[in-house]
């Protein structure tokens, strides 16, 4: 009989991740949550689930830790909020669902099922989405819910780069682009 | 960002991406992972790509359907549609990141051209795989 075949893989970001920053302590805590994450999806995939249901719930377990920028560990806005954003893509019928800019949404991936499997469209925003989300009784949470002290500290050093090169270059956009790489990446 | 690719035991394959965004952002901005075909992309004649870096340049570099079309089209491998498009066309464009990607014959690859990317993966009967740096 052919070896069957089923695989995941899995990202919690790339970027200027710098090894002297890294504690083995906290390297370890990354590794585990990844760990979990691709252990979760491999064992519905070995159970012959969908490579759909795989993907979910790996993504929702990285939604849920703080380490990540995504769900629970979101980084904050130049406002002090969070906008968060999600996809999903089936491969079988090319099929597409998404979201963006959702501020009370507890697992925006799961949003962007939702609009994949139960609307017309491929991709929500904003309001809308929101509202699609209540109608289809998706989790909602303040938006403090993604309030974390790591981030916090993350937006607070941004806005500071910000206004010293503003005030340099008289433009935001112009600072912006002077800001490090891994205040550019999702 | 946080993603994840999948190939089940019917051979479907399928992405996600997920996101809180760029520290920092206004207006509104959005990336890649929302956008179909820069951050998220499966087709099961080719592959299912979720990306993640400076969002900008994955949308103008279309990045996740590039690979799968290299892929289908060139008839090249996964390892090298994926790494053509992380390590030379982004590299080359100033776009910093890095994509995990798998076929249906469940090949895995997770090139990056910044300097880590938090990334793991498990195939059929092997053990999990977990990396941060080069």
């Amino acid at each position: 009989m052919a070896k069957e075949e089923f695989a995941i893989a899995i990202h919690g970001g790339a970027g200027t991740i710098l090894k002297k920053n890294m504690t083995p302590a906290k390297q370890k805590k990354y590794e585990q949550t990844l760990l979990k994450a691709v252990n979760t999806g491999y064992a519905l995939l070995e159970q012959g689930k969908t490579s759909q249901e795989a993907v979910i719930a790996a993504i929702q377990i990285l939604e849920e830790s703080p380490l990540f920028n995504a769900g629970k560990g979101a980084v904050y806005t130049f406002d002090g909020h969070h906008e968060l954003d999600a996809s999903i893509m089936d491969g079988r019928t090319l099929n597409a669902g998404a979201v963006s800019g959702v501020k009370t949404v507890k697992s925006p991936i799961a949003l962007a099922e939702k609009v994949m499997e139960e609307s017309v469209h491929v991709m929500l925003s904003g309001e809308g989405a929101e509202q699609f989300a209540k109608e289809k009784g998706l989790a909602l949470v303040d938006n403090s819910y993604f309030n974390t002290e790591a981030r916090y500290k993350a937006l607070q050093r941004a806005k500071k780069k910000l206004a010293e090169k503003e005030r340099e270059l008289k433009d935001f956009q112009a600072a912006h682009e002077t800001l490090p790489n891994n205040y550019k990446y999702g | 960002t946080v993603g994840a690719v999948a190939l089940d035991k019917s051979g479907n394959l399928t992405a996600g991406t997920s996101t809180g965004g760029m520290t920092a952002k206004r207006w509104g901005r959005v990336g890649d992972a929302p956008i179909i075909g820069a951050g998220t992309y499966a087709n099961n004649a080719s592959c299912a790509v979720s990306a993640t870096g400076h969002g900008e340049y994955f949308i103008r570099y279309h990045v996740a359907a590039d690979i799968c079309a290299r892929m289908q089209y060139q008839g090249i491998s996964l390892n090298a549609a994926a790494n053509k498009v992380v390590n030379d066309v982004l590299v080359e464009a100033g776009g910093n990141g890095g994509v995990i990607a798998i076929d249906s014959q469940g090949n895995i690859s997770m090139p990056f051209n910044s300097a880590g990317m938090y990334r793991a993966s498990r195939s059929a009967g092997q053990a999990p795989y977990v990396a941060i740096f080069k």
